[in-house]
C-alpha cells in the first residue's frame, strides 16, 4: 500500500544540514499495522511527512498503492491527503477558531459530503473519542488530552484507507488511551485500514503487526509481533 | 509552598457550564515532588494554572509561600512568574519566531540577566536536555520531543523555586523521557527544588514523594510513596 524507496531527507538551516532520514527503504501491505518507534528526533515525524505526502524528499522516491506520488498534480494530492489517508498529527493542528465538530467535518465538507450527514457523523465520531459533551469547544477550550482527541476524530472523518497516527496518545492517560488503540485496531482488524503509528507507548505497539526500529534517521530493526 | 483552598474553577460557555475544579484543597510542601495524576479532562492542567498564577479561581484562594495571589499586583505576578515559578507547558508554548537558544534565554533577559551570561546558562540547559545540536533551530524546524525538551529547558532558566511540569515527557521515548526524569530529580533531591507535575508516565509517578489523584475536577485519593 505504501512504500518508500530510498527516501532521504536533508535540511539546510544556515547552521548546517541535518540529515533526518538516510536512504530510508519502508514499506506497509495493505491492511498491516505498523508501529514506529525510535529516540526523540530520530525522524519518526518526518518520515510520515514523506508517506503522507505532506513534504517531497530530497532524494528517493513514494509511492502509494504503487504510484510514485512525486508524479501527482496538486488536484490528486489534496485528494489523497483529503481522502485516502487520515492524519493524526503529534501537535494536533487543529483549526483555533472552529469548535471541535466543525473541526472534525471540515474535511467532510471539503469531500463533498452534505452538511446533516458529516454532522451526524462527526457527533459519532467524537462521540467514539469520549467527547460528545464537548462538541462545541474550541481548541483552547480544551485540555490537552482532548485536543489530541479531536485531531484523531478529524482523522477518521473521510474513511482513509490508511492512517497516520503520529504519537496518538502522547497526552493521554492509560485507560483513554486504551480506547484510542482499541480504536485504531477495531478499524484495522474490522475494516482492514491500514494503521502506522510513530508512538512509545508500548501498549500500542504491542497492538501492531510489525515494529520498525528508527535512529539517526535509519531504519536499524524490525520485528514481527506474534498476534492471536 | 502552595497551597489551594476551596479552589473552584467554572468556564461558561454559549453551550452551559464546565465545572474544571470543584472545591479543591491542595498543598506541597517545600521541597516535595508531587504527581498529580487522572484522566484526560480531569483539571489537572486548570489545577496548574490556578498555581502558577496563569488564571484565577472562580472562588477559592490560591497561596504561594503563604501569600494569597489574589492580592498581588501585575507586577508582583509577573515576578513570581518569572523568577519563582518554572511552567512546562503542555503544548509547550514556544515563541515560533525564535531559535531555542532565543526561547531559553528570554527569562533570564527579562529577569535583567545580562546577555552573555544568559547565553552560557542557555546552551548549558539545552545541553542538559540533549539539545546541543539544535540551539539555532526554530520551533518548527525540531521534532515534538525535542520542543518539549526546549519548553522544560526554558522553564529551568531562572532557577525557579517550584517546578508545574505538565506533562513533560508525553512527546518522549522511554530513555529521553528517563533523563528528563532524572534531570528534575536531581533539581529536587540536590538542590530542593518542589515540583509538581502532571503526568500519566508511570516512571515519574514512582519518582515523587507523593501521588495526588484527580477525577472530574475533585481530588479523590492521595497515596505516599515509599522512596529510598
Ligand atoms: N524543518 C527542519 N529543519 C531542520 N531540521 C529539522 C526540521 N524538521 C525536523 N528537523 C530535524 O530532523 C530530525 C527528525 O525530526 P522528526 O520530527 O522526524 O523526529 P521524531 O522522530 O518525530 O521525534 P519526536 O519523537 O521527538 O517527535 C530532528 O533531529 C529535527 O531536529
Ligand atoms: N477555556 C475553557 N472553557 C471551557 N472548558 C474548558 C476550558 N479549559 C478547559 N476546559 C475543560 O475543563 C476540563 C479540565 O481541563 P484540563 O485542561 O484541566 O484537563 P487535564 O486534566 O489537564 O486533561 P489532559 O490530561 O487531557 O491534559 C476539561 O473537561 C476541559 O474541557
Ligand atoms: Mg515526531
Ligand atoms: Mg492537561
Amino acid at each position: 500500500l505504501a512504500q518508500t524507496i530510498g527516501v532521504t531527507k536533508t535540511y539546510s538551516l544556515g547552521s548546517g544540514k541535518v540529515c533526518a532520514l538516510q536512504k530510508v527503504d519502508f514499506s506497509v501491505m495493505a491492511g498491516e499495522y505498523v508501529s514506529i518507534v525510535g529516540p526523540s528526533g530520530s525522524g519518526k515525524s518526518t518520515l510520515f511527512n514523506m508517506i503522507g505526502a505532506l513534504d517531497q524528499p530530497t532524494s528517493g522516491e513514494v509511492f502509494l498503492d504503487d504510484i510514485d506520488i512525486a508524479q501527482l498534480d496538486s488536484n490528486e494530492l489534496a485528494w489523497l491527503r483529503c481522502r485516502k489517508i487520515g492524519y493524526i498529527f503529534q501537535t494536533f493542528n487543529l483549526i483555533p477558531v472552529m469548535s471541535a465538530i466543525d473541526n472534525v467535518t471540515l474535511p467532510m465538507i471539503f469531500a463533498g459530503v452534505e452538511s446533516e450527514a458529516s454532522v451526524e457523523r462527526g457527533i459519532d465520531l467524537l462521540d467514539q473519542v469520549g467527547l460528545k459533551e464537548r462538541l462545541h469547544h474550541r481548541p483552547n477550550e480544551l485540555s490537552g488530552g482532548q485536543q489530541q482527541r479531536v485531531a484523531i476524530a478529524r482523522a477518521l472523518a473521510n474513511r482513509p484507507s490508511l492512517i497516520l497516527a503520529d504519537e496518538p496518545t502522547g497526552n493521554l492517560d492509560l485507560a483513554t488511551g486504551q480506547e484510542i488503540i482499541h480504536l485504531l485496531q477495531a478499524l484495522n482488524q474490522d475494516h482492514g485500514v491500514t494503521i502506522i503509528t510513530a508512538t512509545h507507548d508500548l501498549k500500542m505497539i504491542e497492538a501492531s503487526d510489525r515494529v520498525v526500529h528508527l535512529l539517526d534517521g535509519r531504519i536499524v530493526n524490525e520485528e514481527r509481533n506474534e498476534r492471536d
